[in-house]
């Protein structure tokens, strides 16, 4: 049975691409056969792993286009793990689904074309909870939630779940927060602690493994790798690999 | 002349809220009427600045309802700086404006009405490029458009750029790129130098000041204050002081 994990929050730079790539390799070089949907017309995730689209069908043409799931899935260097791209045309897809027919529906209609050749699927998300948000978490089993240890994060966490309240009531039954993420922690401050005990105590399913701040993990997409293969013996790597081990071990049904 | 400058980049967290606060509080402080619009459903810059808005009207009620400029307008508790507060239904605004017509210039035609009272008003943007920031571009004379100094903040800024030309095109000829301005610089870090020098080698008109990375930034939010009021000795303070001669030195007409 596949499970779909979207990567999603409206807030902005909180880890959100990061967490796809990382946790989409680690999950793959524990033997699982991953797909990572980059629906963030930014395209960071497709640029973070050096994958050049080219003119190939992307995202765009999954969506709004007659392209299949194995029309737009590439390689991307890394056992087990595939993905579709995104480009900027993704951009124009917020608009332009606004007047199709089941315009909430478009990826879980694309993903049931092939979807049970994969173990786990993975959806980046941008920043906004727009068409293209709502398409992931109507196609979603689970959410993870990357939540920064900084204040701001911490407002827009509350807005969020109450739109994923309204998306598995009206749109999708099925879908569970598997939790937040503490990312960036930064165990200098007060301020970090601060926003993660506030988190935990609002949400008891967050995530026990906390990603700290690391300059490794700015520094591996500029070269195209996860941080694994970037960095093997980095605390982040760890990380990566023990929220692999987490997000394999149980499933929240919150 | 009321100067309209607009915070904007549709990659998150790269401190468009933060520069917004501070820049409008250094802009107040050296004598200059500024007004504050928070253009963002996760209304960062409002509780970042402790503000809360009750049932009061909003810049959802300024885009999409009856209400006039001065009928928003709140003050903030700090000399010469007002705003206008976002609230969640914000969030609403950008499906409902697709209908209206002459979407793009609800904001330009909001301005109209007052804001001649002011010398500088700032936009705080989401991080997209939704009919929300198209509204804040279309009625600015000039943007800036904060950098991460990281590897995937420099993808986006080509794609941004493209976007304020097309909006220049078609919807604004006045519209100025006033410069990219970096933030969240890691001096100890040689990725913050390598996207400094690639973002000054692209865009000359990039700001001299530089913001580094500062926790005080992080924890003034929390506080409702903007860094100057939390901690008026911090280099982060000097750094917005500094930005804010320069916005009022100089304006580059590229
Ligand atoms: N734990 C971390 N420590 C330090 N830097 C990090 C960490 N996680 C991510 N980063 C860096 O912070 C920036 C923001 O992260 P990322 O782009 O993954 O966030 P995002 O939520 O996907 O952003 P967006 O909202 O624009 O999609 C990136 O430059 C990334 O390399
Ligand atoms: N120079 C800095 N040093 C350290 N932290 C910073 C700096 N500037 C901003 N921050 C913090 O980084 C986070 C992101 O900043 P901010 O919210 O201003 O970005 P944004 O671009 O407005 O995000 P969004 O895309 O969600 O609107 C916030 O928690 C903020 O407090
Ligand atoms: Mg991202
Ligand atoms: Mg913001």
């Amino acid at each position: 049975m596949t499970r779909t994990i979207v990567i999603a929050n409206q807030k902005g730079g909180v880890g959100k691409t990061t967490t796809a790539i990382n946790l989409g390799d680690a999950l793959a070089r524990r033997g699982n056969k991953v797909l990572l949907i980059d629906c963030d017309p930014q395209a960071n995730a497709t640029a973070g792993l050096g994958i050049s689209v080219g003119d190939r069908p992307s995202t765009y043409d999954l969506l709004l286009g007659d392209a299949s799931l194995s029309d737009v899935t590439m390689p991307t260097g890394f056992d087990r793990l595939s993905i579709v791209p995104a480009t900027s045309d993704l951009a124009g897809a917020e608009v332009e689904l606004t007047a199709v027919m089941a315009r909430e529906s478009r990826m879980t209609q694309a993903l049931e074309g092939g979807i049970e050749a994969y173990d786990i699927v993975i959806i980046d998300c941008p920043p906004s909870v727009g068409l293209l948000t709502i398409n992931a978490l109507t196609a979603a089993d689970e959410v993870i939630v990357p939540v920064q240890c900084e204040y701001l994060a911490l407002e827009g966490l509350g807005q969020f779940t109450s739109t994923l309240e309204l998306v598995r009531r009206n749109l999708n039954q099925k879908l569970r927060m598997r939790g937040p993420l503490l990312t960036m922690y930064d165990r200098r401050t007060t301020l970090s602690q601060q926003v993660a005990d506030e988190v935990r105590s609002h949400f008891p399913e967050t995530f026990q493994t906390v990603i700290a701040r690391s300059v490794r993990l700015g520094e591996a997409p500029s070269h195209g790798l996860p941080i694994h293969a970037y960095d093997p013996r980095s605390p982040a790597s760890a990380a990566y690999d023990a929220l692999a081990e987490e997000v394999l071990g149980t499933v929240t049904t919150v």
